[in-house]
């Protein structure tokens, strides 16, 4: 990617990355729907030899052979049993029986998670710049997964049995499926195996957002990852016949407009079709459209598809305006017309126009790229949201990383657009979604793999997610693109991720599988329901009291009755006592500790017993417990608050989610 | 409709099969043959699409809902789940 690693800082501090002999022991494992291995970012220069552990292979398919792969891509499998089992062979025609990425996806997301060095790249000149995966050092290694129509779980879990054999340290899967059960997920399933291994999961939290309980990938033992955008912008202006200007985004490459302004059409008004404003294919009348252009309402279908409507029926350029599930939130694309994309406040205001004026005119002017556009982060409208729908007792997502307008590799199969029209191919493409934050955070934990070889999976995460940071440098909260206002944890988990602050946590909090099966207690999970996510014979102890909240999990999210007492304490008359357990690991030089609280709300009493921890080695461990003491709320009410253990120099942050349901 | 029930019972979907390693009759020696014994009990015709090592103790078949319930019922089968498909974010 270009751009991320700047933004993430880490450009300026190379000093603190691990030597790279200590990086390329690390292997990045990426379940996605292959890789075009001809991508400069699998540049293999500079990479000794493949780590002796490693198992794993090329295999060999249409389009692809085992020579194909070297030091940079160790590894390339695909994984299609399930898949043909449910839907019929493999079209060949139409994609490749093999590891080859005829989509762009996977080429995206493992080069982002672990991509080598490429200087000079672009889309069409937009986002120039010397692009890197997160690890350039790391290894990578493909499984196939992801197919025409979709990704199946038999194929998933085939991949990650193989993964695990295979010896990678990082799994990074930018995929998700509805909301079950742990035990009945096959994604949380092979990820628990993985955990076991020391081998840390990393998934996408999935693009549901902005509504609540929209989260994929919930099991405690995942990394997930939601999407922030970064300071960078691809500006697009719409200027319209009364003179006002608005900006929106595009990628759009090729011929410009004349300089002159061209008649303007709302696509309701130049269709018959009781959806004609969103430009679906077909449903516009060419003689209300040609030489014209087009506002098209988002939703339904692809972005990049109404455009390629728009320019089938002979338009001249799209306007494409957001509604209220996107609101304020620009994603670019590589439109094949002259396009742009606006907010639905501009979107609304050019509507008026549009209705109000006899002969609309308008043309788009194109911006390339800005940077330094601020605030950023911002959370990412789509990004899927809190509260956990499975265990309300675990915050999820755990943070943020980039994931709007994002530049990495892509498939020489397909265009840009992804649409088969669409005859543009490129080395690499930006696009946006938790896909694209997911491998960030997978390859940031590789470079902490490296650096810290010894940490398990838990600890990794816990420094990822107790340096994350949660407002600007002015002192402001993180905003939320799809209000405008503050996001909470329910949207950013523990924040936006700070590598180079993770690379030195000070403390963390580990979690050990053992831990884990407790927690699978707690959840009263059968004897066989526990099986099926640990292949143990296990048998919770009926005479220990296992709680949900001592899960020594870096983020606190406290769900509360309304108007009564609940379990983990005493309380009554209207309020709730609730007692978390944690306990911090030292991994750094003896220093003193001590907790800050913060909250929103005078509704929820905070205590932090012992309030000041002393470490005198390295791995120590000291333990504290919280205690909530809650006012009643009517249902539905949330709030927020921080707990932050400092010695002066680490600061370990916790966030802190409360919901009265 | 007696037909189209008839058919959508013999349709087979895939499913994964979540065996007790544990519970392997002393029998068997390989846990492979015990879980092709366990699947050929309800099913002549079902093949194994995998075996797998690590993740789980089981297997990955195509069943009509019948056979995965008769399998489901057999002692040594933790779970027959059916197969559920993922989407890219």
């Amino acid at each position: 990617t270009t751009r991320t690693p700047e933004f993430l800082g880490l450009g300026k501090s190379d000093g603190l990355i691990p030597a790279s002999n200590s990086m390329s022991d690390v292997i990045v494992g990426v379940l996605d729907t292959g890789v075009w291995p001809e991508s400069k970012s699998f540049n293999d220069m500079g990479l000794g030899p493949v780590p002796i552990s490693w198992k794993g292979e090329c295999e060999v398919g249409k389009n692809f052979n085992a020579s194909i792969c070297n030091r940079k891509l160790i590894g390339a499998r695909f994984f299609s049993k399930g898949y043909e089992a449910t839907l019929g062979p493999i079209d060949e025609s139409s994609e490749s029986r093999s590891p080859r990425d005829d989509d762009g996806h996977g080429t995206h997301t493992s080069t982002t998670a672990a991509g080598s060095v490429v200087e000079a790249a672009s889309l069409f000149g937009y986002a120039y710049g010397s692009a890197r995966g997160m690890a350039p050092g790391a290894r990578v290694a493909i499984y196939k997964v992801c197919w025409l129509g979709g990704c199946f779980s038999a194929d998933i879990l085939e991949a990650m049995d193989k993964a695990i054999d295979d010896g990678v340290n990082i799994l990074s899967m930018s995929l998700g499926g509805g909301i079950s059960d742990y035990f009945r997920d096959s994604v949380a399933i092979g990820a628990f195996t993985a955990m076991e291994r020391g081998i840390l999961v990393s998934c996408s939290a999935g693009n549901a957002g902005p509504s609540s309980y929209s989260l994929s990938n919930l099991a405690p033992w995942i990394t997930t990852v939601g999407a922030g955008t970064l300071d960078r912008d691809f500006p697009a202006y719409v200027s319209l016949g009364n003179g006002k200007n608005f900006s929106g985004v595009s990628l759009y490459s090729g011929k410009r407009l004349p300089d002159s302004l061209l008649s303007f059409v709302y696509a309701g008004n130049a269709s018959n079709a009781t959806n004609g404003n969103l430009c679906m294919t077909g449903t516009l009348i060419p003689e209300k459209v040609a030489g014209k252009i087009v506002l098209c309402d988002r939703g339904l279908n692809a972005r990049v598809q109404k455009g390629a409507v728009v320019k089938e029926a002979g338009g001249a350029g799209m306007v494409l305006a957001n509604t209220a599930a996107n609101g304020e939130e620009l994603v670019a694309d590589a439109h094949l017309l002259p396009a742009t994309t606006v907010g639905q406040k501009s979107g609304e205001l050019i509507k008026n126009y549009l209705f109000s004026d006899p002969n609309p005119t308008a043309t788009i002017v194109f911006g390339g790229t800005k940077v330094g556009v601020q605030p950023s982060p911002v959370v990412a409208a789509f990004s899927s949201r809190g509260p956990n729908s499975i265990t309300a007792e675990i915050l999820k997502p755990d943070l943020i990383a980039p994931g709007v307008n994002i530049l990495a590799g892509w498939s020489g199969k397909v265009g840009p657009s992804g649409l088969s029209v669409d005859n543009r191919r490129v080395d690499f493409n930006i696009i946006s979604g938790t896909s694209m934050s997911c491998p960030h955070v997978s390859g940031l934990a590789a470079l902490l793999k490296a650096a810290h070889f010894d940490w398990s999976p838990a600890a990794i995460r816990s420094s990822l997610m107790t340096t994350a940071y949660t407002t600007y440098k002015t002192g402001e909260k993180i905003q939320d693109v799809a209000t405008g206002k503050p996001s909470t944890p329910f949207d950013h988990g523990a924040g936006h991720v700070d590598p180079v602050s993770a690379l030195n946590p000070g403390l963390v909090y580990d979690i050990t599988a053992d831990d884990y099966l407790d927690f699978l207690c707690a959840l009263n999970y059968t004897s066989a329901q526990i099986s099926n996510l640990s292949k143990k014979k296990f048998t919770c102890d009926s005479s220990k009291k296992y709680s949900i909240t001592d899960l020594n999990y870096p983020s606190f999210a406290v769900p509360l009755e309304t108007a009564q007492s609940v379990a983990g304490g005493g309380g009554g008359g209207g309020t709730s006592v609730v007692k978390y357990t944690r306990t911090l690991t030292n991994v750094d030089s003896p220093a003193t500790y001590k907790v800050t609280v913060s909250s929103e709300t005078e509704s929820v009493k905070i205590s932090v017993v012992p309030e000041s921890l002393s470490f005198s080695e390295v791995n120590e461990k000291k333990s504290y417990t919280v205690t909530f003491t809650a006012s009643s709320a009517p249902s539905g009410t949330t709030s927020f608050g921080r707990i932050v253990w400092s010695d002066g120099k680490h600061m370990v942050g916790s966030p802190i989610a409360f919901s009265w349901t | 409709a007696a037909t189209i029930e008839t058919r959508k019972q013999l349709k087979k979907k895939t499913y994964i099969v979540h065996m007790a390693k544990s519970e392997m009759p002393d029998s068997f020696t390989e846990h492979l043959n015990w879980y092709d014994s366990s699947l050929k009990s309800v099913s002549e015709s079902a093949e194994m699409l995998y075996s797998y090592n690590n993740v789980i103790h089981g297997f990955a078949t195509q069943l009509t809902a019948e056979e995965a319930e008769s399998l489901e019922a057999q002692p040594g089968i933790l779970s027959v789940l059916p197969q559920v498909r993922y989407e890219l974010h």
